[in-house]
């Protein structure tokens, strides 16, 4: 962990005397790596180090009783800021819609029924799921199934192979006595211009209340071109990152913050339906620094 | 990467940045670029055949065969073998698949789609079978059948997940014991946009069940998949197949020259 290198490379340092600023720059190269390694991407970690850099410089660290952890500290402060604080999905219980967009395999499925039951435990709300995935093979079936092993109305006319589904959809949505509705559509590339365009104009035609980005939290460098993609592309209000329970550092929730700016509002930390927590940049911050 | 052939060094910090960007780790990018210059030889093409070295490959298994596909949830396990099994029916095999996520939601109905779509035979079971017994069933189907190649299906997860990871080992164990000496291989799916975490993905999966080769998918992207190249120096891991695209003709067997070519303009 970062922590361990830095207090050792420190404690290593301050037994030749006073700290000099090669010494700043040696404990800002291991930042630096363990930055990298953390998958944070290369044009965030140059940022952060610029700013974590002139801080320290500004504080006279060399003359810190302990400067490994004024220099953390530092960081981890700048990081926190990154972060920002978690929101909340923005739904009324007005027939509200909810669309999840993102690459392929991210969770969209999975989570929309994540957060179907989320907003019902939660908020009280009640949701009704509709997919319009008509290119990956039993999508329908997946979300359909889902839905209904957790006791929630979804659109079963998959016979529809168009955008006849979204017709009625607050009127089909009202009349089953649900609050807000959540889209889940298909994958796809931020560089496919044809689904691309396919994805705005079906939410110029349904105006969700929010569009979600989800994302998955083992991303690398991509997750810059992508988010910037799907945000040019398409537009969205905020992010999920999925499958966060693992071993992943999760740097791409740092480059996602820092570089797009709009708020992370949960974490997916499992496949059941329950894994679902809203996002804590404490954990985060914690998995670089230790 | 920018593909300059006028002779002059490389410029360390871009190159650096480049290579990150691709997903490398940094202690290999530094190895690449701080090795002295070649004499006699381009730069950027000293650069490109230190990288093709670090790369290993391998053929796909020739049948009759068996092959058990596992990686991390949602990386293409199941549209690969979709894949993988229209290339062994293109070369005149013939190609029975195992439903062995009994997991996932639609995991049965979207691998018969998919089996239907391409020519393969499909053993399935009712949703919460254990997997080991459908791929064990899967096995003899392929034995009783004469098929030439079985791909079995497994449910997407987390190399962490310590009670996934030992079903896994017992899916294995059970089906090399049904191969009963046919040749077998467990590839490992990656996906492109996945950072470090895939050589922890490939480490662990390696240690516990053992991996022979890795398919690495979502190139069509914006992502490199450099990553591999840690799978591979470390590892020794080879790769053998890339994933293009959500069709099943979206496949090419691994070609490591390409690859790194492709990496620059
Ligand atoms: N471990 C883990 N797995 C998850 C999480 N969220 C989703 N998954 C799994 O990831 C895989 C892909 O999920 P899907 O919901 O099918 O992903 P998708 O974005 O709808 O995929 P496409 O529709 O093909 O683009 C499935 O195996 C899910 O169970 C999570 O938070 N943790
Ligand atoms: N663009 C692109 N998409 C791909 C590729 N391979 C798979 N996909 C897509 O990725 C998504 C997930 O693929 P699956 O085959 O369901 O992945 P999986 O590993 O079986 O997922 P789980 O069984 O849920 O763990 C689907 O939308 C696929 O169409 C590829 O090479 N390129
Ligand atoms: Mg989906
Ligand atoms: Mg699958």
């Amino acid at each position: 962990f970062l922590q361990e290198k830095i207090t050792k490379l420190f404690d290593k340092l301050s037994k030749r005397g006073l700290l000099s600023e090669q010494d700043i720059d040696d404990a800002l190269k291991d930042i630096r790596i363990a930055l990298l390694e953390a998958d944070v991407h290369y044009r965030v970690v140059k940022e952060l180090l610029e700013s974590v850099k002139q801080k320290v410089m500004g504080e006279e660290l060399a003359k810190s009783i302990n400067p490994s952890q004024f220099l953390l500290g530092i960081l981890k402060a700048e990081l926190i800021r990154i972060m920002g604080d978690p929101a909340p999905v923005k739904i009324n219980g007005t027939g509200d819609i909810v669309m999840l967009v993102g690459l392929q395999g991210t969770g969209k499925t999975t989570t929309a029924v994540k957060l179907a039951k989320y907003m019902k435990d939660k908020r009280g709300l009640k949701p009704y799921l509709v997919s319009i995935d008509f290119n990956r093979p039993a999508a329908q079936e997946q979300l359909i199934t889902l839905a209904k092993a957790n006791g929630f109305p979804v659109n079963e006319d998959i016979s529809s192979k168009g955008y006849e589904a979204l017709k009625d959809l607050r009127l089909v949505s009202a009349r089953q006595g649900c609050d807000f509705i959540i889209v889940d559509t298909a994958g796809r590339l931020h560089i496919d211009t044809a689904l691309v365009s396919e994805l705005k104009q079906v939410k110029e035609t349904l105006n969700p209340a929010q569009t979600v980005l989800v994302v998955d939290s083992m991303m690398g460098h991509d997750v810059l071109k992508m988010a910037e993609g799907f945000m040019q592309g398409v537009g969205y209000d905020g992010a999920i990152f999925t499958k966060f329970e693992g071993d992943t550092r999760g740097g791409a929730v740092i480059s996602f913050r820092k570089i797009i700016d709009k708020p992370i509002f949960y974490t997916g930390i499992g496949e059941a339906v329950s894994a679902l927590e809203p996002f804590d940049p404490d954990k985060l911050v914690a998995r670089i620094i230790g | 990467l920018s593909d300059r052939t006028d002779g002059a060094p490389i410029d360390r910090e871009r190159y650096t940045d480049e290579l990150l960007s691709l997903d490398m780790s940094f202690s290999i990018a530094e190895r690449l670029l701080n090795e002295k210059e070649t004499h006699g030889k381009q730069p950027v093409d000293t650069l490109k055949d230190r990288m093709k070295q670090i790369l290993v490959s391998a053929p796909l298994i020739e049948p009759k065969c068996g092959i058990l596909m596992i990686g991390i949830n949602g990386s293409g396990k199941t549209t690969s073998i979709a894949k993988l099994g229209k290339w062994y029916i293109d070369r005149g095999h013939s190609v029975i698949v195992g439903a062995g996520d009994t997991y996932r939601a639609a995991a049965i109905e979207q691998l018969s789609i998919l089996s239907d779509r391409v020519g393969m035979d499909m053993v399935k079971a009712m949703p919460g079978v254990d997997p080991a017994s459908v791929i064990h069933d899967t096995i003899m189907a392929y034995k009783h059948r004469s098929k030439d190649v079985v791909i079995a299906d497994t449910a997407g997860r987390l190399h962490t997940n310590v009670n996934l990871v030992h079903e896994l080992k017992k899916i294995k164990s059970v089906m090399t014991k049904a191969m009963a000496g046919d040749k077998m291989a467990t590839y490992l799916i990656v996906d492109a946009t996945i950072g470090k975490n895939s050589f922890q993905q490939a480490k662990l999966f390696n240690e516990n069940i053992g991996i022979d080769g890795i398919i690495i998918t979502k190139l069509d992207g914006t992502a490199k998949g450099g990553i591999i190249f840690t799978i591979c120096d470390e590892l020794k891991i080879p790769v053998v197949a890339i994933g293009t695209g959500e069709s099943a003709g979206d496949f090419m067997v691994f070609d490591k020259d390409k690859f790194v070519e492709e990496l620059f303009v």
